[in-house]
């Protein structure tokens, strides 16, 4: 008998322990995590681990576990997350238990300023959030200071405004009030349709150089690639849309993307590892993947998933 | 419309369209 790998797996909403083979592939690993969670809509996720050089990695699916540079502990740490992004959440996902593993990831983003989110917006977020887990505003059970425990508004938005932490409870009772009648799911739905609007929602972003060594973002998200100037995450200011690409590459430290025209020139970037680059390319790729399947009709699978959700 | 509404919506969150070599001179020029 081989000796087992314990292995602890988070999800957004549970702690999973695993044992596993010392030859247990990542697909394997991670199909066990989405059968245990009930997850049918596969193709966003993936599982995240902390390297033995300390940088976020996405494991391999096919590859062993144990051959992917995971920081030797017991039990082995990884974080079960959305690695991709729909290009629109209501209309692309299926699933209950989908639309929930977003949800909680994207507040979490949201909450912990990963991604900017405007006071006005932070207040109706916060108070979809609170339909999602009170239900419907009621005077008897929900009195005075229903708010006060909960994480609702990122610091940021606390710290420079002049509103009390109670003002900012008021305002978001007043809308929670609004929200009358709205299921839980619904709430959850409404969430991620306003905050897939901010501008750093579902966009990955890297340190990269141009020729003169002038430090800038990469963004790679759901419909191409993004560059950014360093002090401002929320414009993009050169666009690469899948549409114009006709491949990418690296060699070393150096990026290259293959426009469409032929006669256009190739356009260079330089990131500051070569990791980095495999982590950049790995999700153009992901994301192209994904761009192609959307504008294709739906597989049997996804139908059928379909039909028993509207039912 | 509702539809395609919301991919407008997504669009305006888009770096401007240019062509290669405007890209490329903007970029060099960071």
């Amino acid at each position: 008998m081989p000796k087992m790998v314990n292995v602890r797996v988070t999800t957004m909403d549970a702690e999973l322990e695993f044992s596993i083979l010392p030859s247990t592939t990542g697909k394997q690993l991670f199909d066990q995590v989405s059968r245990t969670v009930g997850l049918r809509e596969l193709w966003y996720f993936g599982l995240l681990f902390v390297n033995n050089k300390g940088f976020q990695t996405w494991l391999k699916f096919d590859k062993k576990v144990i051959s992917q540079e995971v920081k030797k502990e017991v039990p082995l740490q990884f974080r079960f997350r959305a690695k991709f992004y729909p290009e629109d959440v209501a209309e692309e996902l299926i699933q209950e238990v989908t639309q929930k593993l977003f949800f909680l990831q994207v507040k979490e983003d949201i909450l912990t300023d990963e991604v900017y989110c405007p006071p006005e917006s932070a207040v109706l977020l916060a108070s979809y959030s609170v339909q999602a887990k009170f239900g419907d505003f009621n005077k008897e059970t929900h009195q005075n200071g229903y708010l006060t425990n909960e994480r609702l508004l990122p610091k940021r938005v606390l710290d420079q405004h002049k509103l009390s932490k109670e003002q900012w409870e008021q305002r978001i009772q007043t809308w929670h009030e609004e929200h009358r009648a709205m299921l839980k799911e619904d709430a959850m739905l409404e969430y991620l349709k306003i905050a897939q609007d901010l501008e750093m929602y579902g966009v990955n972003f890297f340190d990269i150089k141009n020729r003169k060594g002038t430090e800038l973002w990469l963004g790679v998200d759901a419909l191409g690639l993004n560059i950014y100037e360093k002090g401002d995450r929320l414009t993009p200011k050169i666009g690469f849309p899948w549409s114009e690409i006709r491949n990418i590459s690296f060699n070393d430290k150096k990026f290259i993307i293959k426009p469409i025209d032929k006669k256009a020139p190739d356009f260079v970037f330089y990131a500051p590892r070569l990791g980095m680059n495999k982590r950049i390319l790995a999700l153009c790729m992901g994301n192209h993947e994904l761009y192609m399947k959307r504008r294709k009709p739906d597989t049997i699978e996804v139908q059928q998933m379909k039909t028993k959700a509207r039912e | 419309e509702a539809k395609e509404k919301a991919h407008a919506k997504r669009a305006k969150k888009r770096a401007p369209q240019m062509d290669w070599d405007k890209k490329h001179q903007l970029f060099s020029n960071f």
